[in-house]
């Protein structure tokens, strides 16, 4: 009975994961590989590609003016010196507004899915928002690997690839951000994790009892204690020959504390830098304070 | 609270960051 209740928690956070997720591992995976049939990802490469794939790059969430008219230079940064604000950095810019769109929709999907733990929404509501605030950039990251490949990534959902190359000809600090990323994603994907351990994971991630500032730590354990044996049944069940393959993968949340702490910083070296760079205010409220 | 009040309230309702 013990093990069925496992399984049916496993089900569980995978309906979950499915519900809350719009980009799947398995779906990232076929079109990386060219199995779907539909018409294949527009690439960008330089800035050229990057100026035709902008009518492309979906960025449904943040109301800024540059989203519905992506010709025209994005109004918070009209105040930079228009000398040193040249093409291809204002086109850096509305990327990163873009990439910033992305990740305030995913915060808010990694919230619905947080709520779908069994047991997440009777936790302390403080203690909800904390597991939150150090969970969500863990988990970005995380849900970033099924999209990379050594060469590149996927983003707008699968509708765009954009190289690995291109990412690093960025001015500086973009063109350093998303090379750690890689790295870890391409030796994470060589765990050959499926959608079903992915959501495992995930709310393990989210139900860590070390993270700073928690009120009540005990019941978040007992939680994350369940969804670790649910883990572990799972893995040997989809990965009967892979050993050791929990414990590797439990290794990976110390290497991804370690990039969020990065990424936290560079995203602040970034707005001390770009004089007028729009932060969320979400974002804001998730990195102020953070590590 | 009021440091993180969109998450906040992103946890008590399914309200979309863009209307906050």
């Amino acid at each position: 009975p013990e093990a069925a209740d496992l399984r049916a928690l496993s089900r569980h956070l995978y309906e979950a994961y499915l519900k809350n997720f719009p980009l799947t591992k398995a779906k990232a995976r076929a079109i990386l590989s060219g199995k779907t049939g539909d018409k294949a990802p527009f690439v960008i490469h330089d800035m050229k590609s990057l100026m035709e794939g902008e009518q492309i790059i979906n960025c449904r969430q943040i109301p800024c003016q540059e989203h519905q008219q992506p010709q025209q230079p994005p109004a918070a940064f009209a105040a930079v010196g228009h000398a040193d604000c040249n093409m291809s950095g204002e086109l850096e810019l509305r990327f990163f507004n873009s990439c910033q769109s992305r990740s305030v929709e995913a915060v808010r999907e990694v919230t619905e899915f947080a709520k779908s733990i069994p047991g997440f929404v009777n936790l302390d509501l403080n203690d909800q928002v904390t597991l939150l605030k150090y969970g969500v950039i863990e988990i970005m990251i995380i849900m970033m690997a099924p999209l990379m490949n050594k060469d590149g990534t996927l983003i707008s959902y699968g509708q765009i690839f954009m190289t690995r190359e291109f990412l690093k000809s960025l001015r500086k600090p973009f063109g350093e951000m998303m090379e750690p990323k890689f790295e870890f994603s391409v030796k994470f994907n060589t765990l050959e994790l499926d959608d079903n351990d992915m959501a495992l994971f995930l709310a393990v991630i989210i139900l860590s009892g070390d993270r700073p500032g928690l009120l009540n730590v005990k019941p978040i354990e007992c939680l994350q204690e369940t969804v670790l044996h649910s883990l572990e049944l799972q893995l040997k069940i989809s990965h009967p020959d892979s050993l050791q393959l929990f414990a590797k993968l439990l290794q990976k949340m110390t290497d991804l504390r370690q990039i969020v702490t990065n990424h936290v910083h560079s995203i602040q070296l970034l707005k001390k830098r770009e004089v007028d760079m729009f932060l969320h205010p979400l974002l804001q409220e998730i990195m102020k304070d953070l590590y | 609270k009021e440091k993180h009040k969109i998450l906040h309230q992103l946890l008590q309702n399914n309200t979309s960051p863009v209307d906050l």
